[in-house]
C-alpha cells in the first residue's frame, strides 16, 4: 500500500520536472501529502462517477456523498459546494475537491477555517454576514431538524448572536468581527475538522492507478 | 451559556462533511 502510484507515475512523467507534477504542486498548495491526495483520487473517483461516470461531482453527487440521497437539497451542503467548486462551473474537479477538502484537515490553521466559515454564512457574499443571512440559516436548520421555534425565539437568538459578535455595532458581522468571534467560541468550527483527512491511506487502501485522468484533472 | 444562532447553525447536517467518508 502507499504510493504506488506515485511510482508508476513518475515512469509514465519522469521526462516532466517535479514542479509540474499536478499531484505536487496539489501537495504544496494544501495539508495533504502526495500520498493523501492519491487517497483522496479514490474517494473523488468514487463520487464523481456515482451518477455520471464524467470525472466532476455534481451537485446531486455530492448530496449522494453526503446524505446517501442524490434529491436531498440542504442549504449549509449548497453552500459548501459552491465554495468549493471555484471554478463556478457548476461542478467539482479533482483539483478544487483537494483544495476544498484541505481546509478541513486537522493541520489546516484556525483563521483559514474561520474565513471558510465565514464564506459559507455570508450566502449572497456581500463581504459581511448579516441579520436576514443568519435569519435564512436558522430556519433551514430548523427545517431539517423538525424543530419550531417562534419568531421571538429566533429573534433571540439571533440578537445574542449580533451582541455578541458585532462588536462595531453596525448592524452586520464584518471578517475581522467573525475572527474574533469565532476565537473566543471555538466549538463554532466544530464540523471544520474532519477527523478522517489525518489517515487517509486507512480509510482508502485499495486504488487503481489512473495517472492521465489525474493530471488532466487536475490542469 | 445559552446557544447563538451560529452555535445552533454548526448543527446542521449539511456542514458535516464527514458523511462523504462514511459507507452509505
Amino acid at each position: 500500500m502507499g504510493c504506488s502510484f506515485s511510482k508508476q507515475r513518475q515512469r509514465l512523467i519522469g521526462h516532466h520536472k517535479q514542479e509540474e507534477d499536478p499531484a505536487a504542486v496539489l501537495a504544496v498548495q494544501t495539508c495533504f501529502d502526495i500520498c493523501d491526495i492519491e487517497a483522496l483520487y479514490e474517494l473523488f473517483k468514487k463520487l464523481s462517477s456515482s451518477i455520471v461516470d464524467d470525472g466532476l461531482i455534481s451537485k446531486e453527487e455530492f448530496q449522494l456523498g453526503l446524505f446517501g440521497n442524490s434529491k436531498k437539497r440542504n442549504l449549509f451542503a449548497d453552500r459548501i459546494f459552491d465554495l468549493f467548486d471555484s471554478g463556478k462551473d457548476g461542478v467539482i474537479e479533482f483539483g478544487e475537491f483537494v483544495r476544498g477538502l484541505s481546509v478541513f484537515h486537522p493541520a489546516a490553521p484556525q483563521p483559514q477555517k474561520a474565513a471558510f466559515a465565514f464564506r459559507l454564512h455570508d450566502i449572497r457574499q456581500s463581504g459581511f454576514i448579516e441579520r436576514d443571512e443568519v435569519r435564512e440559516m436558522i430556519v433551514a436548520l430548523l427545517s431539517e431538524s423538525q424543530l419550531v421555534f417562534s419568531d421571538d425565539i429566533i429573534q433571540l437568538i439571533i440578537d445574542k448572536a449580533f451582541q455578541e459578535a458585532d462588536l462595531k455595532g453596525d448592524g452586520k458581522i464584518d471578517p475581522d468581527e467573525w475572527q474574533q468571534f469565532v476565537a473566543r467560541n471555538p466549538s463554532l468550527l466544530r464540523n471544520m475538522t474532519i477527523p478522517h483527512l489525518k489517515d487517509l491511506n486507512k480509510e482508502f487502501r485499495n486504488f487503481e492507478l489512473s495517472p492521465d485522468f489525474i493530471e488532466d484533472d487536475i490542469r | 451559556a445559552s446557544l447563538n444562532a451560529f452555535d445552533i447553525i454548526s448543527f446542521s447536517k449539511g456542514f458535516d462533511l464527514s458523511g462523504l467518508f462514511e459507507e452509505k
